[in-house]
């Protein structure tokens, strides 16, 4: 489930936006014991300038995705493009079910969150 | 691992779980023992957030490092006998075997504690000892491995790590163990209601070794 109203383009500056993963979805909900599912998100939006800056509290921006918005801004039909919106800082995640064995397992993985997005 | 891109959505998520199958048909429902429950709870970014940071690949509950923790029942319990309650003599010797076939080979224990339930007729476990064994193809017990003394009224837990498995080496397939009760005072012998092995493992693949301070 993606936040109500995404749609097709990107819209506004580059931010996390909702995205529940749901393990019912994809069938998984008689082995998988918890979480049900959980909010991995994912990062949309504009990298232009002045949003290729960083925002208040938010990652520090790396000078490469300065100087790309600054090129795109300049000739925005010629070059590399504009820098991408992609995370920033993630978190882990856990989940607990039964294996092929009945055993119960409880598996850790890192990097499964998207809690803050950045122009790079 | 690089392995040939999955054709549908839920095998790529599988695959990027490191997970080759979805457990095929509906897993016999069993109680979640508390201390997986405890586990997976000490886990939630939600709890951490509340103030005591997680160590990625760390298992803080049990001290060691790992990113993958297995509670594995006996698989022997229902086919072994009920054993007649013994009031004289030696008491009965078990094996219990666990199924460790789901364990990759590139994972690595760093902890694997046998949890025995005994139930003794008037709870005075004084005195009794348990020894471990691999039990050999040869039917018949290797060298003792360990001595635990039994605990009054508490599950035995007994580490085995270093012990009958091999730290730092791939886990065997299935885990055999020869167990045997000595001494003490109780004029019967107590019975062996639930065995089961908890084994933390740390997969490399899916732990990087931290990266040195810049």
């Amino acid at each position: 489930h993606t936040e109500p109203g995404v749609g097709g383009g990107p819209g506004g500056t580059c931010r996390t936006r909702r995205l529940h993963v749901s393990f019912r979805e994809v069938g998984w909900h008689r082995w998988v014991i918890a979480p049900r599912g959980f909010l991995a998100n994912f990062c949309q939006g504009a990298c232009t300038l002045p949003e290729a800056l960083p925002g208040p509290g938010g990652p520090p921006a790396l000078n490469h995705a300065v100087l790309r918005a600054l090129m795109h801004a300049a000739a925005p039909t010629a070059g590399a493009g504009p820098p991408c919106c992609v995370p920033a800082r993630l978190s882990p995640i856990s989940v607990l079910f039964f294996d092929n064995s009945d055993n119960v397992v409880l598996r850790h993985y890192e990097d499964m969150v998207v809690d803050e997005c950045g122009c790079r | 691992a690089r392995a040939p891109a999955p054709s549908d959505p839920a095998s790529a998520l599988l695959q990027a779980l490191g997970l080759h199958e979805a457990p095929q048909g509906v897993p016999t429902l069993r109680p979640v023992p508390p201390v997986m429950w405890r586990l997976f709870r000490r886990r939630d970014p939600q709890e951490a957030r509340a103030g005591y940071p997680l160590r990625p690949c760390h298992v803080e509950e049990l001290g060691v490092a790992g990113n993958i923790v297995r509670h594995i029942p006996d698989s022997g319990v229902l086919s072994r006998p009920l054993e007649p309650a013994r009031t004289s003599g030696p008491c009965p010797k078990w094996t219990v075997a666990f199924d460790l076939s789901g364990v990759e080979p590139a994972e690595r224990p760093t902890r694997a504690r046998l949890e025995l339930r005994l139930e003794a007729a008037n709870e005075d476990t004084r005195g009794w000892e348990l020894s471990v064994a691999l039990w050999a193809e040869a039917e018949h017990p290797g060298p003792e491995l360990l001595r635990v003394p039994v605990p009054p009224g508490l599950p035995l837990r007994a580490d085995l790590l270093g012990a009958a498995v091999a730290a730092n080496a791939s886990v065997p397939r299935t885990l055999r163990l020869a167990l045997a009760l000595h001494g003490g005072a109780a004029t019967a012998c107590p019975r062996l209601a639930e065995a089961s092995l908890l084994l933390v493992t740390l997969d490399p693949r899916l732990c990087p070794p931290p990266r040195s301070r810049r």
